[in-house]
């Protein structure tokens, strides 16, 4: 689903050039799960970020299925990110004035769904983040814990293709990061997603059915996690 | 140093009530290592807030040294958080339109400092957390791991007797995570400074005298670490 090819993102800093990322060269099948690790500052999000449409690649090429997201018009990437990306922003990303449903509903209003519609399936989600009975606090009137899991669920609400989560469970006790990654594991294996997961717990990542090792912009390593 | 008696703090939301602290009674000396761990939404950063200062209670008594926070007026509350306390919040709070060094010099220039006074001790914090390279970066030129460092090292600035840090490691890999809870133990051991350290990680509570348990609003068990 997902093939990069000395993919390179270098930002301008007056004078000095930082390499975030400084050619990566990655393959992801589709639906495997897949973890990203690798020190603070080496160029996961930025990973995502350009895999998900959200950033475009100063050389290389990055494709998803049949589309390469550095030479596509804005428009494309907008609907492709919409129709088939679910991304769980590392700083969440809520509306500051929406409740929680309405933030998980967001995606179904830019699918044209019925309000009706996207309660149902917006308070479905928060259901299985264990939110239930958040569903009118606004972000402030939330933890922040409550805040990462509103982000999880609103990725999931288009039933996307691909899922992009920057450090889904950081936030999150032992016990609620492993309802929710089990909630992603289930999706992987039964809808056939395809999910992309940075994260600083190694424990977090023996969820994955690889873990993609990264420092300073590039991949140094990849281990393929064998489950009997 | 930090004392609260039947310390509770609701919220009403329409004819709900949310009891975030449903009684809380808390005793941390001068100069200790507490960490603070529990669920998700379980009223940790709540605790946080009130004993920082940042928070009213609805009922019950929180005390810092000799100062009563709940009855004392806003701007005793406003010299108390400016002088001896020094937060590191769960959503870093940074300011966006300054670099990194500005932001970690931020209570330096609100305690009245030259300007080459803050920039020296903002460039010598940050180089403490790894980001001795970083100090003209915006926050939005920076990692969320990055990010995080940079409130790290603004709490620290000011010196002060008190450190209130939620969640500090959430987004940092192994090694910088030891990096910054050495850091911080070394304030505690070298400089008696008093540490309360909300964590989902119960490697980084490890390094704490003491673990507090929290659960709906309440203390459930406080656990003391003997070290040989
Ligand atoms: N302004 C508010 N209005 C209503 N409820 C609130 C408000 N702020 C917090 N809460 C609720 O109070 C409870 C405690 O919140 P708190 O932020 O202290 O949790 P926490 O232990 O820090 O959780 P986390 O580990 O997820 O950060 C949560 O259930 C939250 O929904
Ligand atoms: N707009 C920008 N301008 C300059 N440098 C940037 C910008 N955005 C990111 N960087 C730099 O690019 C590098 C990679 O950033 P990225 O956010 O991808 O790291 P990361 O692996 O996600 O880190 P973390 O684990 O801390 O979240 C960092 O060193 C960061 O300082
Ligand atoms: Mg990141
Ligand atoms: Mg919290």
């Amino acid at each position: 689903l997902i093939r990069t090819t000395k993919l390179q993102r270098t930002y301008q800093m007056g004078k000095n050039t930082v390499q975030a990322l400084a050619g990566v060269d990655l393959e992801i099948e589709r639906g495997t799960f897949v973890a990203l690790v690798g020190p603070s500052g080496s160029g996961k999000s930025t990973l995502l970020n350009v895999i998900g449409g959200l950033d475009r690649p100063s050389s290389g090429e990055v494709w998803v299925s049949d589309l390469e997201l550095g030479q596509a018009p804005d428009k494309k990437l907008v609907s492709f990110r919409r129709d088939r990306v679910g991304f769980i922003f590392q700083s969440f990303n809520l509306l500051p004035t929406n409740q929680a449903w309405e933030n998980v509903a967001l995606p179904l209003m830019l699918a044209g769904r019925s309000r009706s519609e996207r309660r149902q399936r917006a308070e479905s989600l928060l259901e299985q983040v264990g939110l239930g009975d958040r569903a009118d606090h606004r972000p402030a009137e939330l933890s922040g814990g409550q805040q990462q899991r509103v982000a999880i669920a609103r990725a999931l609400a288009n039933d996307p293709v691909l899922i992009l989560a920057d450090e889904p469970t950081g936030n999150l006790d032992s016990r609620t990061g492993r309802d929710v990654l089990l909630l992603l594991q289930r999706l992987v294996r039964e809808q056939n997603v395809t999910l992309l997961m940075v994260t600083h717990d190694m424990n977090a990542a023996s969820y994955a059915d690889r873990i993609v090792h990264m420092r300073d912009g590039k991949i140094e390593q990849i281990e393929t996690i064998e489950r009997t």
